[in-house]
């Protein structure tokens, strides 16, 4: 869009007139209005300080451009030709792509934050697998992990749903299917162990090792998940 | 997803805006 502004612009340069733009970049406002204030909502009802630390600036930098193409349709009404006026077309337009974009990557950040939360979850009750020696814990422990692995999973099903990077997704969706693998037979193995643990039989070491085994499987799987949500494609030189 | 709907809002506001200044200035070419 803003390439065939600045084209737009040269060509004013070799004598041409330009339109009235007053119904366009009225949508425009109306538009910028609705992500301000849609933008201010979202930051007053999250409790991520980054998101409302981050979104501001972008909001600022989207209304600051809007008001450019305010003043640019104004003096173009004045004088179809004015140079002023079809810069701040090109400024304003460039402006509020970016300030939206960058509106977008905050957003998206607190989102892929509040993934990692539920996945750190997980990552906390697999470091207590080490002490359950009693079906009663063992019991308590199912039900624990339980709400977070199947939040964890949507969460991640979801995520996939959104990403346009394909090795980024074949990654998610491969550590998601271990961990769904690996859970019933981490839970297996700690029963074993609290087993013979109860009844004093032989073998309690190669238990813990095998319970320890796969706990630490699950673990580097959750890590490699939280790893990937992280990495971003987004590359600001594009916009340069 | 507000958000999303309002930034694609944007988006087509942009480029209708672009379109009406390219359409208008190839009239008047």
């Amino acid at each position: 869009c803003v390439s065939r502004l600045v084209i737009l612009h040269e060509e004013a340069e070799d004598g041409n007139a330009m339109p009235d733009l007053t119904r366009p970049v009225g949508a425009v406002s109306r538009a910028v209005d609705n992500l301000i204030k849609v933008g201010y909502d979202t930051c007053h009802s999250s409790d991520d300080k980054i998101l409302q630390q981050d979104m501001p600036p972008a909001l600022q930098r989207v209304e600051v451009s809007s008001r450019l193409l305010e003043d640019a349709c104004h003096l173009l009404k004045g004088d179809p030709y004015s140079g002023p006026a079809r810069t701040k077309l090109i400024d304003g337009s460039r402006g509020i792509l970016q300030g939206t974009s960058a509106l977008l990557l905050c957003f998206d950040e607190s989102e892929v934050r509040k993934i990692i939360r539920g996945c750190r979850k997980v990552l906390d009750y697999l470091t207590v697998t080490e002490v359950i020696e009693t079906m009663e814990d063992l019991s308590q422990f199912v039900r624990d992990i339980t709400p977070w692995l199947t939040r964890m999973s949507k969460d991640i099903d979801g995520r996939v749903g959104e990403l346009t990077h394909v090795v980024h997704r074949e990654i998610l969706v491969r550590c998601m299917d271990a961990v769904k693998t690996l859970s019933p037979i981490l839970v297996c193995a700690m029963k074993i162990f609290v087993q013979i643990n109860e009844d004093s039989q032989k073998g309690l070491a190669e238990a813990a090792e095998n319970r320890n085994y796969l706990a630490q499987r699950m673990t580097d799987e959750v890590n490699e998940i939280i790893r990937v949500l992280q990495l971003t494609t987004y590359d600001e030189d594009e916009w340069d | 997803g507000q958000i999303l709907s309002a930034a694609k809002s944007i988006a087509s506001a942009v480029q209708l805006l672009v379109k009406s200044a390219t359409d208008a200035q190839r009239e008047l070419v």
